[in-house]
């Protein structure tokens, strides 16, 4: 562990709070992407399947339960109580191509054959896209209320600084994870244009809106 | 037998 890796998964942990904020202090998950939300639930089931085959850390594990469990909350936050405050005329991006896709990906470029590593692999994949549902939406309706830029933020953030984590992993350790090093540059790569918006904009107390 | 691959972060 080191203080990339410790602060990203933190920073992590707070977007999700930072979403149930959202939803629980507006009462609303308006301008909240559900395609994304499943998307994400799909990544952590997919690639944490590991808790039932290799123990690394209590932290490991207690990070991924938290990961599945408010993925799967969110979800179902979304899907029945919010339902009618879901704005689901502008969250249209097709996230079917997402999953086709990273599973076409995983299949091509597996990091093994095993079972767990093809899944495994998809799901770093999709996690590489699933923003896209959100930051389509975002651009869509043109603006989001600042909570949501915030979350958008903290999870862009901690995708930044796990590719700080990996070049710091690569000169102490000689660590190295060519897809998920890839995977995660592309990640980051689509907070690019967010990250613009939101330092020149939200960080002036402005709302988010595009120019 | 072939086993998964150890991936220790998140």
């Amino acid at each position: 562990m080191n203080i990339f890796r410790l602060v990203a998964d933190l920073l992590h942990l707070a977007s999700i709070f930072i979403l149930l904020l959202k939803i629980q202090q507006t009462k609303s998950c308006a301008g909240v992407s559900l395609k994304t939300q499943a998307l994400y639930f799909v990544v952590f089931v997919t690639r944490y399947l590991d808790l039932f085959t290799h123990f690394y850390s209590v932290y490991n594990s207690l990070m991924k339960l938290f990961f599945i469990a408010s993925s799967a909350y969110i979800v179902y936050l979304m899907w029945k109580p919010y339902r009618p405050t879901y704005s689901a005329s502008t969250d249209t991006f097709r996230a079917e191509f997402l999953i086709v896709g990273a599973a076409l990906l995983g299949l091509a470029f597996p990091d093994s054959w095993h079972i767990l590593d093809i899944l495994w692999s998809f799901s770093i994949y999709l996690e590489a896209v699933a923003i896209l549902p959100q930051l389509f939406q975002m651009t869509r309706t043109g603006e989001a209320e600042t909570i949501t830029s915030h979350y958008v933020f903290a999870l862009g953030a901690y995708r930044a600084l796990y590719l700080m984590n990996w070049i710091y992993r690569y000169y102490t350790e000689g660590y190295m994870d060519v897809i998920a090093w890839v995977a995660g540059a592309v990640q980051t790569i689509l907070y690019a244009d967010f990250f613009y918006i939101y330092l020149t904009r939200v960080m002036r107390g402005r709302l988010f809106s595009l120019p | 037998e072939q086993r998964p691959h150890i991936h220790d972060e998140l």
